[in-house]
């Protein structure tokens, strides 16, 4: 058991290096240490991040969109190692500017190719991106009811 | 592998039939606060057999029935089905199409379906072994895990790389 | 002391449950209690929140947006009993919907009179509502620098 | 009262002299993600007195200090400037400006200043008693506040009562 998580750790730090410079850019660095090999089971796992041209500092000094940013690159990279056949991701996008979203956003198509996305957003740009839509309201007070929306944003046939 | 359609009477804001139908590329849902996005998420992870309410905003199972308007009753049952194409096989089970179904009624009776004939949840959750797509899978991910993921509850970060080991 | 937290309380509720309606609409209705009125100052205080139409349950139940407007309604009704000269509020609009940050922005201008803001956004609703306008970036890497912004969105003079 | 400029240099990101001007009414401050805006509130809330590095998102208060870049190298202070009007003659002194700063050197050694002369935290923390200004007061709302507030951690909720009592 303990080699098993060991081989799965390495496959999903290998996953996360790379992701996290697809999501940032090629010069950010990050890296997932266990804090002591000897006893993988037990032990805390680290993460560090070094987003280019900055030393590296623990993860809680980074902003709230680089935090975001850091988190969707280790949740992939888990992913990547066991992939589940659907993700549903609920407004994780609030907190990145829009050149974020571009870089997550292409993330996600690369990955659509195995993975069926349910995205639940406010964004624009997310709605873009989708290749279908749904629309939620509540017309009857406190009931909801569902309407598929054309890209152009028309409703589709009811 | 993927979700087809998703139907819900009853379940929180949906009290009337709601049958969303999905593609197995990408789906965006949206519409204003409140009007049940965050619900459909729920009727997802419950019908797959989430059994903590809390993790669906609830401090009791029987308050995901949807409980009345000012021109409703509160209903008695909630219902949601998921509509599953096994079309790689990856599902232990000959199907090229499966449907789960969960129900609740007021009472506290539970009931679970699989292709519309009850059976016992242990079934589902036996369908879903090892395909990543159990109820606590790391399937659905919202805001709040994005903080848990990172704080140093490194607690929640191993469980999510044990479940890939 | 028990006597003061009563009153502060008291107030507080009042407030609360006026800017609920501001926030959300007339119909809509939430309150505050103390568990235990016999002793306010060890109780648990509840908050109540039942929008428009739907029956009151507890506010778990509300969503991400709903949560939001609710806590903000919260928090002022506690300022307005002690105010404070300036509010900085780090993208607290991030969940609301358009709608909704119309309202928010009326309720922080209406506030405005007697107390400044400092708001930190990705919205433009928000940016075009401010006064006075000032972006951060990082031309150097690492280095943050700041520039004046006219709300046409031309840098004024360095 | 309200605050009239912001000087920073050395704190965080803001490794160059920087000055804000701010208006009595509303100010947005906005940029990408990692520019710095959070930063600025980091600095308001230090200067006031701030003493969890924890609440500046820090494991230790030196971490405020620029850590350096390739093109520069860390700094050996931080020293953060807040000009504040007190037209209303809210503050207990005779000045209808005052100018609260803070430096921290990597030895550790912390100096404040009022109206650029050394003093004590305490007289800073004396001058902002029942202004709501203190650095614990309620003035600065984030989203992970919003969370804490209506959890039903009630000490957060309960804590903020008080304070207004
Ligand atoms: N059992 C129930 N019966 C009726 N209504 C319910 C029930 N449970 C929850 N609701 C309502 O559903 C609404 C929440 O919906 P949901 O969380 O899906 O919103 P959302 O679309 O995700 O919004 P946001 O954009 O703010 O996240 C709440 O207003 C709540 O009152
Ligand atoms: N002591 C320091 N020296 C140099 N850089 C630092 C220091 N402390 C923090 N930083 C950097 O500041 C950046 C964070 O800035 P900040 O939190 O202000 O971003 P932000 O503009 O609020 O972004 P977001 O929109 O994502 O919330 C991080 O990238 C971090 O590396
Ligand atoms: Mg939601
Ligand atoms: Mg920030």
């Amino acid at each position: 058991a303990r080699e098993k998580f060991s081989a799965t750790f390495d496959r999903i730090r290998e996953n996360f290096i790379e992701l996290f410079k697809v999501l940032f850019t090629e010069d950010d660095e990050a890296d997932l240490r266990m804090t002591d090999s000897e006893d993988p089971l037990e032990c805390t796992i680290e993460i560090e991040a070094k987003p280019r041209g900055k030393r590296p500092h623990s993860i809680e000094m980074l902003s709230g969109g680089e935090k975001t940013l850091t988190a969707i690159a280790l949740l992939f990279a888990i992913y990547l190692v066991k992939p589940s056949p659907f993700c549903i991701l609920d407004e994780v996008d609030a907190p990145l500017d829009d050149a974020n979203i571009d870089r997550y956003l292409k993330l996600i198509r690369k990955f659509s190719n195995n993975t069926q996305f349910l995205m639940i957003t406010h964004n624009k740009k997310t709605m873009e991106a989708a290749d279908t839509l749904y629309g939620v309201t509540m017309e009857e007070q406190a009931v909801s009811k569902t309407v598929s929306v054309r890209l152009s944003g028309t409703p589709a046939t009811a | 592998m993927y979700l087809s359609k998703l139907e819900m009477v009853g379940f929180k804001s949906f009290a009337a039939k709601t049958e969303l139908t999905f593609t197995d590329g990408v789906t965006a849902i949206v519409g204003p606060n409140g009007c049940g996005k965050s619900n459909i998420v729920d009727a997802i992870r419950w019908v797959l057999g989430e059994q903590k309410s809390s993790t669906l905003r609830a401090d009791s199972m029987e308050q995901v029935i949807f409980n009345g308007s000012k021109a409703r009753k509160p209903l008695g049952m909630a219902e949601v089905s998921l509509t599953i194409e096994n079309n790689k096989h990856i599902l232990p089970t000959e199907y090229s199409q499966v449907v789960v179904s969960r129900r609740l009624f007021r009472s506290g009776e539970s009931q679970y379906l699989l292709n519309r004939t009850q059976c016992r949840l242990r079934d589902i959750v036996d369908l879903f072994m090892d395909t990543g797509m159990g109820a606590d899978a790391y399937s659905v991910i919202e805001l709040k895990m994005i903080e848990t993921i990172l704080s140093d509850k490194a607690d929640e970060r191993r469980h999510l790389f044990e479940e890939a080991a």
